[in-house]
């Protein structure tokens, strides 16, 4: 449509039969304010097939008894308008029957970026065919998510685990205490003072003109690590440090010569200064952002 | 932070390959006008206020 020459090309549907649930979770007061994410699971009873189904579906088409199960995490917005985003995608096999763990720990991060968090948490789970084309298989039909155990045998809701870390115990400190002596071993992660004499810098003499130093801080001190390696999401996953998460920019006077005359010029260099320090996960993804 | 970061920083923000040379004269000289003045205190005052989040 953004295009100069543009024309309209029609579509049709080639299936339209997914099915789809829209699971509501109440979120309030399940996360505290000192509270880290580490991982959320959503788990879904999958119902087993009925027998004579299967064999129906194994007679048909004995090569595909697999369908895809797409996780999304639905956003509406303040203008009425549903937004998706995925979040987790897998395949299922239509033999199998029980819990099944999606990992939707990103839903819940961008459920936190939410201006207004009070709103519940709502999940789009659709059951899909593996692949599309004439010679695919309805094996996507047999796959259906229950609330009910088998059998009625008591309650198979969808549930959401959330798995935290308490920071008051596993995060930063704030600012190191500048009365008690240098940092140790077991010294805390926390943000410590120091300061940036660019006067005494050879190169910056006649060159920067102002600051003459800056307070810069630094993360300094350990991270209590957790007693499980969290080796079930991230593999690879190193264990907590002490970063500076959050920095800003140091603004600067220097001197440019230009044509043989200097001429003071304002600079900004990103990253100069610590704001915070905390404790995070070597290798863990950096959250997605949610676009507005 | 390191004082070759801090220098590395700078050159690149100015787009420059190596520490240019300017003497005490052209420092003696140098007078900074109102506006760049007022251009850095307006920097410094937002760089208080917005933090950049990452690692």
């Amino acid at each position: 449509r953004f295009s100069q020459h543009f024309r309209e090309v029609a579509g049709r549907f080639l299936v339209s039969e997914a099915s789809t649930y829209l699971l509501v979770f109440g979120m309030e007061q399940r996360l505290a304010p000192h509270s880290e994410l580490v991982q959320a699971v959503l788990r879904l009873f999958q119902e087993p097939a009925a027998k004579a189904a299967l064999r129906k579906h194994e007679r048909l088409s004995p090569r595909s008894a697999r369908a895809r199960v797409t996780v999304e995490w639905l956003h509406v917005r303040d203008d009425g308008a549903n937004r998706t985003s995925l979040i987790d995608s897998r395949l299922v096999s239509i033999h199998d029957s029980g819990w099944k763990a999606f990992d939707v720990t990103e839903a819940i991060n961008f459920w936190q970026q939410l201006s207004r968090p009070q709103q519940p948490l709502l999940l789009q789970v659709s059951v899909q065919r593996e692949h599309l084309g004439p010679l695919a298989s309805s094996a996507h039909k047999l796959v259906r998510f229950t609330s009910q155990g088998a059998g009625g045998t008591g309650p198979a809701e969808p549930q959401l685990e959330l798995h935290t870390l308490d920071l008051r115990d596993y995060g930063a400190q704030g600012n190191c205490d500048t009365e008690a002596p240098p940092v140790l071993e077991g010294t805390r992660c926390c943000r410590q003072e120091m300061y940036i004499d660019l006067q005494g810098m050879k190169w910056a003499e006649n060159w920067v003109l102002e600051p003459p130093g800056f307070l810069a801080y630094e993360c300094v001190g350990s991270c209590r690590q957790p007693p499980e390696p969290q080796t079930l999401r991230w593999p690879f996953l190193g264990p907590r440090q002490c970063i500076a998460s959050e920095t800003t920019s140091l603004p600067m006077i220097v001197s440019i010569k230009e044509g043989g005359r200097a001429r003071p010029q304002v600079v900004s260099l990103p990253n100069m200064r610590v704001q915070k320090c905390s404790c995070a996960w070597d290798g863990a993804p950096v959250p997605r952002k949610l676009k507005p | 932070l390191t004082e070759e970061q801090i220098l590395g920083s700078l050159l690149q923000q100015l787009h420059l390959s190596e520490v240019p040379v300017l003497d005490k004269a052209d420092r003696a000289q140098l007078v900074t006008p109102a506006h760049v003045r007022a251009q850095y205190v307006a920097l410094l005052q937002r760089s208080h206020g917005a933090h950049s989040r990452g690692k």
